[in-house]
């Protein structure tokens, strides 16, 4: 837009593109466009700069109330990593036990999918090349009995952490979706409380779709925790723009890469900088 | 829904004559927060209504259709036309075997759409290859290994870069007899110019007749940018949409149809290796306008 932004609907236009470029959410993109325009008419808002500065202030004001830290005040402390497929639950969870290992933390992997075709062998991979311990039992078996023998070694050998991966699933599927509660209550069963995190992982390059997954799975088994992945991709991840502001959930991690360092806590005021990168 | 918020707008009423200039005007906006909300990028959302509205401009209202239902169809038949054209049908080579290479983003499907291809051509009595290429991703190949297992198809790899193990599965397929050959490749992003390169090399190593792009079908805007990428710089013959089995409007595979220029030949409908379809554009424009 030009340098006096002489604000007519042509800039409106162009900012409302840009916004939508982001994946924020159409709803989301309305709400910021309409404020921007009640403060333009009082005013405020003259410069180009001025302009970018409030919509800056509007998203960071949506994401700033939703920074997370992770919980775990347990021991063991349990924490189930959900999410459809594909978006990096996997890969997560190897860089998360890598994070905790650097504290000097005990932590044990749980093979919670049994039955993707060689999922085992991904996280048992991961383990193995950062010192990490694999629970694991047959390709095929329930995911329920990984979890329940996981969380008595973890118990009987004074494990810190144990983080259980478990198979994608879309949240349409409701089948999948009451194994997922099972296997919730399979920790609840065993440790007499609820798992300390439950972490939902999306991926950055995920357009509306990412506020159903959101949804659903908070409804089926509540979600402590997001973490969004693939953010060193060209996508901004603007959904979690839209989920910040739908859903009280805190997002605590962003993914930025394949390597196992490649996990930043989220952190509101850089994410709304590198959205006007 | 895309028809109640038209109803809305040009009433209930059935009604004779042609769509006025005020009625188009009103609808075009809903319509394009529609096409916003299924994921369909901004850009070809702009285009889309440009050409929607030389077709809806004096259009003649169907007799016995309500204005808003005239209007649903120009929406559909459009989006049919956009995402159609082209065959569904793999390319085969004049000279097998057919090499087919696989290429997209982390996570999208392409490792397990392999299998769901392999299965499907050995289905039409087809004796395809499958070929781990990606030598990135912890047990990649063992992932590939186990479902062509699960299958009963060959499967080839070998310790060299992935520009060699693809010319390796087309030889051992050629000392076969197999007449196709399917390159799964690792995930990479668009802008990796090293993984690009990859992709550069492994083609012009074993010139594929087909390269197939996987797309999730749950990508938003960026999928534009992502289809333009590899087709400038690797080239692409064709698209499978993924994850169709989910509740995703699927406005990616418009995004992709039309910056691409390639046809959408399948989709993935679930986890399994027999969840693959032909690509039907009209269920998919259905399911965006939504
Ligand atoms: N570029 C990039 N790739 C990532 C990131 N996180 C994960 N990936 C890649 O995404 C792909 C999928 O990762 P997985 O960890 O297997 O994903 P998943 O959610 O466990 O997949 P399923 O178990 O099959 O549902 C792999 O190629 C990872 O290397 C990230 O932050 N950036
Ligand atoms: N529901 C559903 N899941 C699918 C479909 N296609 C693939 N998946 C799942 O998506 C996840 C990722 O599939 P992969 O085949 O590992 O993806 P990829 O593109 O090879 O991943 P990278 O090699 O890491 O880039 C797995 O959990 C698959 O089972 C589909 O059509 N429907
Ligand atoms: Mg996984
Ligand atoms: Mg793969």
């Amino acid at each position: 837009f030009g340098e006096r932004a002489e604000i007519d609907s042509d800039t409106i236009d162009q900012i409302e593109e840009m916004l939508i470029s982001f994946d924020i959410s159409y709803n989301v993109v309305n709400k910021i466009i309409n404020e921007l325009k009640k403060d333009i008419n009082s005013k405020n808002v003259k410069t180009k700069e001025d302009i970018k500065k409030f919509i800056k202030d509007k998203i960071y004001g949506i994401l700033k109330p939703r920074e997370g830290k992770l919980n775990l005040k347990n021991k063991p402390s349990i924490i189930l990593v959900v999410g459809v497929n594909g978006t990096g639950k996997t890969t997560t969870i190897a860089k998360l036990g890598y994070l905790l290992k650097k504290q000097n933390l005990e932590v044990l992997f749980s093979a919670g999918d049994t039955f993707r075709a060689a999922a085992i062998e991904q996280l048992e991979a991961w383990g193995n090349r950062i010192g990490i311990t694999t629970i694991k039992q047959k390709q095929g078996s329930d995911p329920g009995g990984v979890v329940y023998d996981s969380i008595n070694i973890a118990i009987s050998k004074n494990y810190d952490v144990v983080i259980i991966d478990t198979a994608g699933r879309l949240h349409t599927k409701e089948n999948l979706m009451e194994e997922l509660k099972k296997i919730r209550r399979v920790i609840e069963k065993l440790t007499n409380r609820e798992p300390d995190e439950i972490l939902l992982v999306l991926d950055a390059l995920t357009g509306h779709n990412a506020i159903n997954q959101a949804k659903y799975f908070k409804e089926a088994i509540n979600i402590t925790g997001i973490i969004l992945t693939k953010l060193d991709s060209t996508a901004k991840g603007g959904i979690i723009v839209s989920i910040a502001d739908k859903f009280d959930i805190p997002i605590k991690f962003i993914g930025t890469g394949e390597k196992i360092e490649d996990l930043e806590p989220f952190d509101a005021h850089k994410f709304v900088d590198a959205l006007f990168d | 829904v895309l028809s109640d918020r038209l109803r809305s707008i040009l009433g209930k009423a059935s009604r004779k004559g042609r769509l006025s200039v005020s009625d188009i005007d009103n609808v075009l906006s809903e319509i394009k927060v529609a096409l916003i909300e299924a994921d369909v990028n901004i850009k070809v959302v702009r285009e889309f209504i440009e050409e929607l509205k030389v077709d809806l401009v004096g259009r003649e209202i169907a007799s016995g259709l309500k204005p808003h239902e005239e209007v649903v169809r120009a929406v559909y038949e459009k989006l049919v036309e956009y995402l159609g054209g082209g065959g569904s049908d793999l390319v085969v080579s004049p000279s097998p075997p057919t090499v087919v290479m696989m290429v997209g983003l982390q996570g999208s499907g392409k490792t397990t759409t392999c299998a769901k291809l392999a299965n499907f051509l050995k289905n039409s009595g087809r004796h395809p290859v499958l070929v781990a290429c990606d030598v990135y991703r912890p047990a990649a190949i063992i992932q590939l290994k186990v479902l062509a297992e699960t299958i009963n198809v060959d499967f080839f790899h070998k310790d060299a870069p992935p520009p060699e193990i693809a010319k390796g599965g087309v030889l051992y397929a050629k000392e076969r007899g197999r007449d196709f050959v399917i390159l799964d490749t690792a995930g990479r992003l668009h802008m990796d110019e090293f993984m690009m390169q990859e992709l550069v090399n492994i083609r012009d190593v074993v010139k594929p007749t087909e390269i197939v792009l996987v797309v999730d079908a749950m990508t938003g805007q960026e999928a534009a940018n992502v289809a333009k990428v590899f087709k400038e710089r690797v080239g692409l013959t064709g698209v499978i949409l993924t994850k169709m089995d989910g509740d995703a409007r699927g406005g990616a595979a418009l995004s992709v149809r039309k910056v691409a220029g390639v046809p959408i030949k399948f989709v993935g409908v679930g986890e399994k290796v027999d969840h693959l379809e032909r690509f039907h554009p009209d269920r998919v424009a259905g399911r965006i306008i939504g």
